[in-house]
């Protein structure tokens, strides 16, 4: 899920 | 885990790859891999005292006998330097793969190609347990066992035992084996649990202080519980947690896809 999400411009980044 | 683990992880997520995530991975990878992740994912591990300041990053310090994870009080290295862990990691690779990708005129030249195996193997590596393991015992480092008739520590047994016994016993040694198993359980047992395992909560991109937190909470539960030092870990050990490493393994590799 997180390399598609990565390759895929929609999401936001986890916040550290 | 050892190289088995990370290579079952890395073989699991690159089943299930969008099309631009595989060509984006591929392009990112070395000739040397022939477009092969998995070949790869254990590469941190190799160049751990080369990069000597990527060491810390292998796991998160839990203090000891507490068994949850807060990334501001268990995310820093031994000199205290914080995010210098395993969920910062997470976070650190994840933002220089979107950034390079989400604007492709990013002023950043971070080294592509390393963000996606650190992202890779540390993805794996959060879904160890006891590489959330208590600060006090070095992740089980320092719990001196006995696996079957051999001597080790408890790390290693999580990192490599668990599954060399498996493979011995129910895979005929061989890794494909062993990966396919993992993948039918992923599509009928667990089929309605991988929708819940891909997603964070607001949409992040990844959320590796949730995957930390299932972690530590596992370690309690199951990788000391039954293992102070000096024991000897056998059948009744390895058979009550072989389920927990394959399905640790499986989310490793649909969390990274």
């Amino acid at each position: 899920a997180i390399l598609n999400r990565i390759f895929t411009s929609k999401t936001g980044i986890a916040q550290a | 885990w050892g190289k088995e683990g990370h290579y079952v992880v890395c073989k699991i997520t690159q089943e299930y790859l969008s099309e631009d995530a595989l060509f984006a991975v591929k392009q990112l990878l070395p000739d040397s891999a022939h477009g092969d992740l998995a070949a790869l994912c254990s590469w941190p591990d190799e160049i751990r005292f080369h990069y000597h300041w990527s060491s810390a990053l292998h796991y998160a310090d839990t203090p000891d006998f507490l068994c949850n994870y807060q990334y501001c009080r268990d995310c820093h290295d031994s000199y205290g330097r914080k995010h210098r862990c395993l969920t910062g990691a997470i976070h650190n690779y994840t933002m220089q793969l979107k950034l390079a990708y989400a604007d492709a005129s990013s002023k950043f030249n971070y080294n592509l190609t390393e963000a996606l195996l650190f992202l890779s193997h540390f993805v794996g590596d959060v879904h160890q347990p006891l590489h959330v393991g208590f600060t006090g015992d070095l992740g089980g480092n320092s719990i001196t066992v006995r696996w079957y008739r051999r001597k080790t520590n408890l790390h290693h047994v999580w990192d490599n035992m668990i599954i060399e016994s498996a493979l011995k016993m129910f895979y005929g040694s061989d890794l494909s084996t062993m990966i396919q198993a993992i993948q039918q359980n992923i599509t009928d047992i667990w089929s309605n649990d991988v929708s819940i395992w891909e997603h964070c909560a607001h949409n992040y991109t990844a959320c590796p202080d949730w995957y930390a937190s299932e972690s530590v909470s596992l370690a309690c539960k199951f990788a000391y519980r039954n293992a102070t030092p000096g024991s000897t870990l056998k059948d009744e050990y390895f058979l009550s947690r072989l389920p927990i490493v394959e399905k640790r393994l499986a989310q490793g590799g649909v969390r990274l896809t």
